[in-house]
């Protein structure tokens, strides 16, 4: 080795001129357009903000930037689409007359083609319907729908399939296998200014997110941790304020005063809860009567996700008894949220128009969320007559919603928030009843 | 259209080897569904229980 290192010559040789003038020009390239890109992205920010500016001084609120997502090519196209003015235009044209001697048949084609059961619509007399949106909105015969009669279960909202069902921890839910989205997405984030409302989403999503590897499935049913984890988030840290008792924060020990049982047995009666609670199974209890502690035990999350085909019954009812206490409306897109783009389009339903119920049950914490997709961009809420989706008035209520964020030092968090007074004062909220219709989707 | 529930129920206990039950599945007490992914639901049909 000594003499192989002592005896080698070392010849030194310039590179070629050629070789290293190409070099330098290729910098000199990557140099100027990494510049000119810079250049550009920091003129559109100067751009944006004029003309924020310019919105500003002349009273009006600041536009907000579409998101385009990422995917394949035809998730591309549909980003590119006016989806939502193609979904009014949708809903105009099917508010359009049908002659009368067209109905029948018409509808007729329709049930075959998507598999509607005639024989349960309400109505048997198809000449009845005007237009395709009154079919698709139409009712069903009293009986055809009976309601699980466990009063310890909780019934499937609508006709449709099941996507997806699981538990929910560390505040992700799989949209479908693979693809996850936070609570915080789907719902929104808590907002200090609300009514004393917490969802479980702003202590969920801040601890750390899992890995692939600590999911595993159990049968059909998606649980993307062990169950001991949970224990840590279990609790008061979520648990909404009772239903017969103030905020959390003002909670405490306090005594009822004989007003407010007064109250309470008022409000048994007004919501004729008799009935449930001589069927309310072993526990004896009211479906309005929180669980205690000790019956309820360690508490989780769970999410299940239904999909309602165009042919099926599409009005929406109450899965359980429980209290709405709010409404967040998330005037988002439209795009179609069939199982293929379910699968295709990473955090679909964080991306679409949404109105999101967040409430109590027996056992805690219930949202329920009504997703629009392009064909049925309009949801109804039958208790919630001021809620408009997919309107054209909508962005300016989600502006004004950004303006009075902004007066009041507050992010904007996405969606314009509307509590629910009730029927009385401690209820706090709108009570549903299970298996009550609560609205419905309708067509453009 | 699709409809996304969000809930808190009942965990249950996690049953011992002791008490006979051999299996994830059983969880006593606690939230069970009653569903499996692709079914076809209607109105009032039971999606799980407590």
């Amino acid at each position: 080795l000594r003499s192989a290192l002592g005896q080698t010559k070392v010849e030194w040789k310039p590179i070629p001129v050629g070789l290293g003038i190409g070099f330098l020009g290729l910098l000199q390239l990557y140099r100027v357009q990494a510049r000119e890109k810079r250049r550009i992205e920091e003129e559109e920010v100067r751009t944006q903000e004029r003309e924020d500016d310019e919105s500003e001084k002349h009273g009006c609120p600041k536009k907000r930037k579409r998101i385009r997502p990422s995917g394949p090519w035809q998730v591309q196209i549909m980003s590119t689409l006016p989806l939502k003015a193609l979904s009014r235009l949708w809903g105009r044209f099917n508010e359009l007359t049908i002659p009368y001697y067209l109905r029948v048949p018409g509808f007729r084609l329709y049930s075959f083609i998507f598999g509607v059961n005639l024989d349960e619509v309400a109505e048997p007399d198809l000449h009845v319907y005007p237009n395709l949106a009154a079919f698709f909105y139409r009712t069903l015969k009293p009986g055809v729908r009976p309601i699980d009669p466990n009063p310890n279960s909780i019934v499937s909202p609508a006709d449709g399939k099941v996507i997806q069902f699981g538990t929910i921890e560390h505040g992700e839910v799989e949209q479908v296998k693979g693809v996850t989205y936070s609570l915080d997405a789907l719902l929104g984030s808590r907002r200090p200014s609300s009514s004393g409302i917490s969802t479980p989403t702003s202590e969920l999503a801040s601890r750390p997110s899992v890995s692939s590897q600590d999911r595993h499935s159990l049968g059909d049913e998606e649980v993307i941790r062990e169950d001991e984890e949970f224990a840590q988030v279990n609790g008061i840290s979520y648990t909404l304020p009772n239903l017969f008792s103030g905020p959390a924060k003002n909670r405490g020990d306090k005594k009822d005063t004989p007003k407010d049982q007064s109250t309470k047995s008022q409000l048994s009666s007004e919501l004729d809860v008799t009935a449930e609670l001589a069927r309310s199974g072993p526990t004896s209890q009211p479906w309005w009567a929180p669980a205690t502690s000790k019956e309820k035990g360690p508490t989780a999350l769970y999410y299940c996700v239904v999909y309602l085909a165009p042919g099926d019954y599409h009005r929406f009812h109450s899965p359980v008894s429980w209290v709405v206490e709010s409404r967040r409306h998330f005037a988002g897109e439209l795009y179609s949220v069939s199982p293929y783009l379910q699968r295709t389009l990473p955090g679909l339903f964080t991306l679409n128009e949404r109105v999101v119920l967040l409430g109590r049950w027996r056992w805690g914490f219930f949202s329920y969320t009504p997703v629009g997709a392009t064909n049925v961009g309009s949801i109804v809420v039958n208790f919630d007559r001021e809620l408009r989706t997919n309107s054209l008035t909508t962005d300016t209520a989600a502006d004004r919603a950004a303006e009075q964020a902004a007066n009041d030092g507050e992010p904007y968090s996405g969606f314009a928030e509307a509590t629910y007074e009730g029927a009385s004062a401690i209820l706090r909220g709108h009570a549903l009843t299970r298996g009550e219709e609560m609205g419905g989707f309708q067509l453009g | 259209s699709t409809i996304v529930l969000v809930f808190e129920a009942p965990k249950g206990r996690r049953p011992s080897f002791d008490e006979g039950f051999t299996g994830e599945e059983e969880r006593p007490g606690g939230w069970r569904w009653n569903i499996e992914k692709g079914q076809k639901l209607k109105v009032g049909q039971s999606i799980g229980h407590v």
